[in-house]
């Protein structure tokens, strides 16, 4: 039974889709199946796996509005047992539809099915809002993941978003928990990476994964070339730090 | 009669907020009157300009839903002649709230009232996604000014951003132009910032601003100390290279 997890921060610009792309590629690295499910309008997890946005005729607004399940819009990526349920353009017009319709928070906890059980992990990558696609990943996912960038800025949303999880935990999803909060885009050359690292910890603890992805050129060149950054640079350290996220998110990963 | 400056594009973390405050400060260095209206539930830049948003009674969301007028919700900032129509956290609600009322795309822009005329310029910084809060902003600019990071994922959500702007021209704002676009983050160190630069050059041709925003460590620290980086670092690449800006902003002005 795979464990599904939501990638969720409303602060733009933190790593979302960098992570969703990347520790995806890094857990199939570690012999896992994954599947990366776009509920971005932007798709850039979608072009970041190698996908031609264009040419995507089927995609996660399919579910969300037409009520097809997960399994028919899922598809192969550059990686072997790493599939993509992909998001196109069309996926913008789905907030607004959600909002019109009945069960508009649990559409794709349904349309999820048992697609699950086929693989070890479903990472959903989620846009930069606390709307209704981010909560319909909130409904759906066993547990979460959550990016923070290391500057001033990334703090100040955090206390929204757990307000946010514990209204869907009390409604929609009562075993939702957080998983692990990670620290992104840490730039050692600087005293602001490390004051909000800390911030981060004191408020976190535990949750924090011992893994810290540093701010580096690499993460940022690959997604030009549609490929997570292990098939761009395997030995840079942007690659080396999702191998040992991947290895954290594993030992948290479900029991039994 | 001041100029309407809406800070939009869904791509998250691409310098909106950052550009706001930095702007406003410069434009007021160079002897201008300039309101911030944060739209953002996140409130970055009402924070970015010093206010402590737990003291803030009345905000944006006031404008939005309750009816109020934009001057009824303006206060001062650490510098003179620099105000902001502040967001709080009750601004997390009004998207949802916005699309069950009437006349939800064009509230901004009636509370907006004769308030552009006590100011040269009103810039309103934008939440990253393109729904009803920024319809609201878009609604209510006379241009607009788009943030373009430069980094290839960025690239991709701007065709979306297009669409969106021709609608609302379109149905609510025949005279809304695109006054700028403004390359920030720039890398002079990577291959991959020139190249998308370029790339949105051969796209917009002379729409982007000559001043590029270079990445530079100041711009992220000055936030966390409420001010813009014009009073933290004056001397610093990112204080001058926004001071260059709002020479050009002002350039684009508005005639007569
Ligand atoms: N560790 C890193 N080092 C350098 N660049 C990075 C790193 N992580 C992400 N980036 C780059 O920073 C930008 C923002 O990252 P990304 O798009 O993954 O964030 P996001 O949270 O998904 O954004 P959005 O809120 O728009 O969905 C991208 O251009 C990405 O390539
Ligand atoms: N030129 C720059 N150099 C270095 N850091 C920058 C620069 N511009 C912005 N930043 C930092 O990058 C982060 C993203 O910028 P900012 O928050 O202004 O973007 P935004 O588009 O407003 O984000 P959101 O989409 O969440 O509203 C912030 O932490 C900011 O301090
Ligand atoms: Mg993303
Ligand atoms: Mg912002």
């Amino acid at each position: 039974m795979g464990q599904i997890l939501g990638l969720v921060n409303q602060k733009g610009g933190v790593g979302k889709s960098t992570t969703a792309v990347n520790l995806a590629a890094s857990l199939v690295a570690c012999g896992k199946r994954v599947l990366v499910v776009d509920s971005d309008p932007q798709g850039n997890s979608t072009s970041g796996l190698g996908l031609d946005k264009t040419g995507v005729e089927r995609c996660v607004y399919d579910t969300l509005i037409n009520g097809r399940g997960l399994d028919e819009v899922i598809t192969r990526t550059c990686m072997d047992d790493l599939d993509v349920a992909p998001s196109t353009i069309r996926l913008a017009g789905a907030e607004v539809e959600l909002a019109a319709g009945d069960s508009r928070e649990t559409r794709l906890r349904s349309a999820m099915g048992t697609v699950s059980e086929n693989y070890d992990f479903v990472l959903i990558d989620c846009p930069p809002s606390l709307g209704l696609l981010t909560v319909n990943a909130l409904t759906a996912s066993d547990g979460l993941l959550i990016p923070v960038q290391c500057e001033y800025y990334a703090l100040e949303g955090l206390s929204q978003l757990l307000h946010v999880v514990d209204l869907v935990r009390g409604r929609l999803n009562s075993s939702l928990e957080i998983i692990g909060v990670l620290l992104t885009m840490y730039d050692a050359r600087t005293n602001l990476s490390s004051q909000v690292a800390d911030e981060v910890r004191n408020h976190f603890g535990k949750t924090v994964y011992r893994t810290v992805i540093p701010r580096n050129v690499t993460l940022s060149e690959a997604p030009s070339f549609g490929r997570p950054v292990l098939l761009y640079d395997g030995r840079s350290k942007g690659a080396e730090a999702y191998l040992r996220l991947a290895e954290e998110v594993i030992g948290r990963g479900k029991k039994g």
